[in-house]
């Protein structure tokens, strides 16, 4: 859940891109 | 295609892969506004749930490979029909006269509340609210205030004992030691009353409502 | 030059620095200061000191480490190979500055400037000198801004030496030249052996000097705009050749706080401070489900 809003509902490259931390 | 985020018991998971439409999201007349929302049919069991939506601004959701805009989370809750047919049976009483359910649950607006006539022993919670007759093997309802007092006191106190449970904070808002008059036990009691009884009336028409607070 | 550091974690900064020669010290030190991809749109930026003896600027000179702009990628490698060699008298370091602490800082929601984050570096690495058990008592550097005021700031942050801020300081004074030939090579490497934290698909190494005229630069740029993600990490998204790209291409996002901003911009119409008269009679919902942020679902 990401604090802001992407004015889009696409694909996106999440893995290449978002790396999750703690 | 949108795509959304639900937070659901863990055995609707494969009730889809069960039985094609298994799961069916359905609108119908919200028992206290009358206007439409989301309800969620599992059709194997078969059971209701009340969709609630968690939304706050500036929110989007990576799913997978994919981003979605809004970011809104929704949480399906198993509910108590009663409430939902409550709304058709004082509908129907204007008419004053024992009828069958088929004619009682019937929406222009709606037309998935017959639905509702396919959840598991009917009949048992009906006995809750209304005064019934049997004619030739054919069942007929009519709407019971007493009795539906009565129930509605009991999902009060319910309510109260989960309310506790999870310690949800139902203390007023402002309140300060210079204003606790008697016993504390007797004002946390009255308070979980109240605050329960607020949360009961979210599903009930407003004079229902009105007449709960006073019986 | 050993830039693993770099080469381990790319998105924050790393320094890096010679062994410092004994002599240094003992005798007094000239330091001179200067950076290295201050204008590129891709990539770090790198801050630079070199120091020696007083005693010893005429060598440093005779390695004819001549203003480094004139000098080709190989030769300045040959020159810090040199320098190294002379390793007796003179020492290096370097701050490594990622492209995505330059993007984070100017864009973050305390604008943290280039300039100031140059001064500070400059400053920074003029203390890890001293923290070393250097004997610096002069300090020449680059300009960054008004040459003034940065040297009025300098001198006071250091006041026991004697600091020149002066334009074009790399063409000037022998230190300046050789710290700036240490941030060259170092730049130029990391640029080289760039690791993209993004496993990038058809990622071409082609993008040019960095500097945003350069059109194989704009055209890597291009390529490489991601519509959610903007770009990789290699990128400073806070230059303006980056946000253009990014305008034009990439999808739009809300920030809380900037909405809130935008929202207070917005000037209210005198009606709506009157009350609205009978608001509708919609009941809100339950304190706990408002508290919850939880509302009924009308749609899917």
């Amino acid at each position: 859940l990401l604090p802001c809003e992407v004015l889009a509902s696409r694909p996106a490259p999440v893995q290449r891109f978002f790396t999750p931390a703690v | 295609a949108r795509q959304h985020v639900f937070l659901l018991p863990e055995y609707l998971k494969d009730t889809s892969k069960k039985m094609k439409s298994g799961l069916m999201f359905v609108k119908l007349a919200n028992p206290c506004s009358g206007e439409g929302v989301i309800y969620l049919f599992n059709m194997c069991l078969p059971q209701l749930f009340e969709i609630k939506v968690f939304k706050e601004k500036h929110h989007s959701w990576f799913i997978n490979q994919s981003v979605q805009s809004g970011g809104l989370l929704h949480f399906a809750t198993p509910m108590d029909p009663l409430f939902l047919l409550l709304h058709y049976l004082i509908k129907a009483d204007k008419e004053g006269k024992y009828q069958p359910l088929d004619q009682v649950v019937v929406d222009d607006e709606f037309p998935n509340c017959i639905l509702l006539l396919k959840l598991p022993e009917l009949e048992k919670l009906l006995r809750h609210v209304t005064e019934d007759k049997e004619i030739s093997n054919k069942k007929y309802y009519k709407y019971s205030k007493e009795k539906t007092l009565k129930w509605l006191e009991k999902k009060v106190s319910q309510t109260v004992a989960a309310l506790k449970t999870s310690n949800v904070n139902v203390g007023a808002r402002v309140q300060s030691a210079a204003f606790f008059s008697g016993s504390q036990v007797s004002r946390d009691k009255e308070d979980y009353v109240r605050y329960a009884y607020g949360l009961i009336s979210d599903y009930i028409p407003k004079e229902l409502s009105d007449d709960l607070s006073k019986y | 030059m050993d830039l693993s550091e770099l080469e381990r974690d790319n998105t924050g900064r790393c320094r890096l620095g010679s062994p410092v020669p004994a002599v240094c010290c003992k005798e007094p030190c000239a330091l001179g200061v200067d950076e290295a991809g201050r204008g590129p749109v891709l990539g770090p930026m790198v801050y630079a000191i070199c120091y020696c003896p007083l005693s010893r600027l005429a060598d440093l000179e005779a390695l004819k480490v001549a203003d480094s702009k004139t000098l080709s990628e190989n030769e300045r490698q040959r020159l810090f190979a040199e320098m190294e060699k002379d390793g007796d008298y003179v020492g290096w370091a370097l701050d490594v500055l990622s492209p995505n602490l330059i993007s984070t800082s100017m864009l973050g929601r305390v604008k943290y400037n280039l300039n100031s984050l140059s001064h500070d570096t400059a400053s920074g690495l003029i203390q890890f000198a001293l923290d070393q058990g250097v004997n610096v008592t002069q300090v020449f550097v680059d300009t960054v801004g008004m040459p003034e005021t940065y040297q009025a700031r300098l001198q006071k942050h250091f006041p026991g030496m004697e600091v020149t801020v002066k334009a074009k300081a790399d063409s000037l004074y022998p230190v300046v030249s050789a710290a700036s030939i240490c941030a060259k090579v170092a730049r130029d490497q990391a640029v080289k052996n760039w690791q993209f934290v993004e496993n990038l698909e058809d990622l071409d190494s082609d993008y040019g000097s960095g500097y945003p005229n350069d059109p194989k630069t704009k055209a890597w740029l291009r390529k490489h705009v991601e519509p959610v993600f903007g770009f990789p990490q290699f990128v400073r998204f806070s230059w303006s050749t980056a946000q253009a790209i990014l305008e034009k291409e990439a999808e739009g996002v809300i920030w809380e706080d900037s909405a809130a901003e935008e929202a207070q911009e917005q000037p209210r119409k005198i009606t709506s401070y009157f009350n609205q008269g009978l608001q509708t009679s919609s009941r809100l919902p339950h304190p706990y489900f408002q508290e919850c942020g939880l509302e009924a679902a009308t749609s899917l």
